[in-house]
């Protein structure tokens, strides 16, 4: 564990958090992609596969347990508890073009063709995209409440920071992982444009509202 | 220099 992969855990959890009060205290789910939180379930399924077969540590497992709980608890606020604000119009990403194109190149680009490390490499290909519907979803709307902007500011974060935190073991342990920073990368990417959106609107008060 | 350890990150 490094500072890095520390800050970048507690983006992670401080986004879901996030995410979560602002469900439960305006009691909607305007804003947010169903979608793009049913590829987050799936992510988080397929990678924490060996949660009860291998223990890495108790934070390990307790984050573990803590990301897929709340996960399926998101969807459940959307789906079903909160459905009458689900903006299901505006959800309208084409999630099979993201999920069949990375579940082929899990099968041709992997570290190992075994059945768990194939479906190890499915997550994290899928993470780095998971978040399109939502960004699509925004541009649909035009704009984000800035509750929602905070939530993806740390979900940005925590993979960004992913990537400090490979460079560091790289350099420290020797550790490298072509794959997962790859993906990294091509994941941080994506947040980019909101990126520069969120530090020259948010941070001044104001609401991040793109030309429709 | 492949990764060395298991998947020991979230």
């Amino acid at each position: 564990m490094n500072i890095f992969r520390l800050c970048g855990d507690m983006s992670h959890l401080a986004a879901i958090i996030i995410l979560l009060l602002k469900m439960w205290k305006t009691r909607s789910v305007a804003g947010i992609s169903g979608k793009s939180q049913i590829l987050f379930a799936t992510v988080f399924t397929a990678r924490y596969l060996d949660l009860f077969t291998s223990f890495i540590s108790i934070y390990n497992t307790c984050m573990k347990v803590f990301f897929i709980g709340t996960v399926y608890f998101t969807i459940y606020l959307i789906y079903m508890k909160f459905k009458a604000t689900y903006d299901s119009n505006h959800d309208s990403f084409r999630v099979e073009f993201l999920i069949v194109p990375v579940g082929g190149l899990a099968f041709l680009v992997n570290h190992e063709f075994a059945p768990l490390e194939i479906i190890w490499t499915f997550s994290i290909y899928l993470e780095s995209v998971a978040i399109l519907p939502q960004l699509f979803m925004i541009s649909k709307t035009g704009e984000a409440e800035t509750i929602t902007s905070h939530y993806l500011f740390a979900l940005g974060s925590y993979r960004a920071l992913y990537l400090c935190n490979w460079i560091y073991r790289y350099y420290a342990e020797g550790f490298f992982d072509l794959i997962a920073v790859v993906a990294g990368v091509v994941q941080t990417i994506l947040y980019c444009d909101f990126f520069y959106l969120y530090i020259t609107k948010v941070m001044k008060g104001k609401k991040i509202s793109l030309p429709a | 220099k492949k990764k060395k350890k298991g998947k020991d990150e979230l």
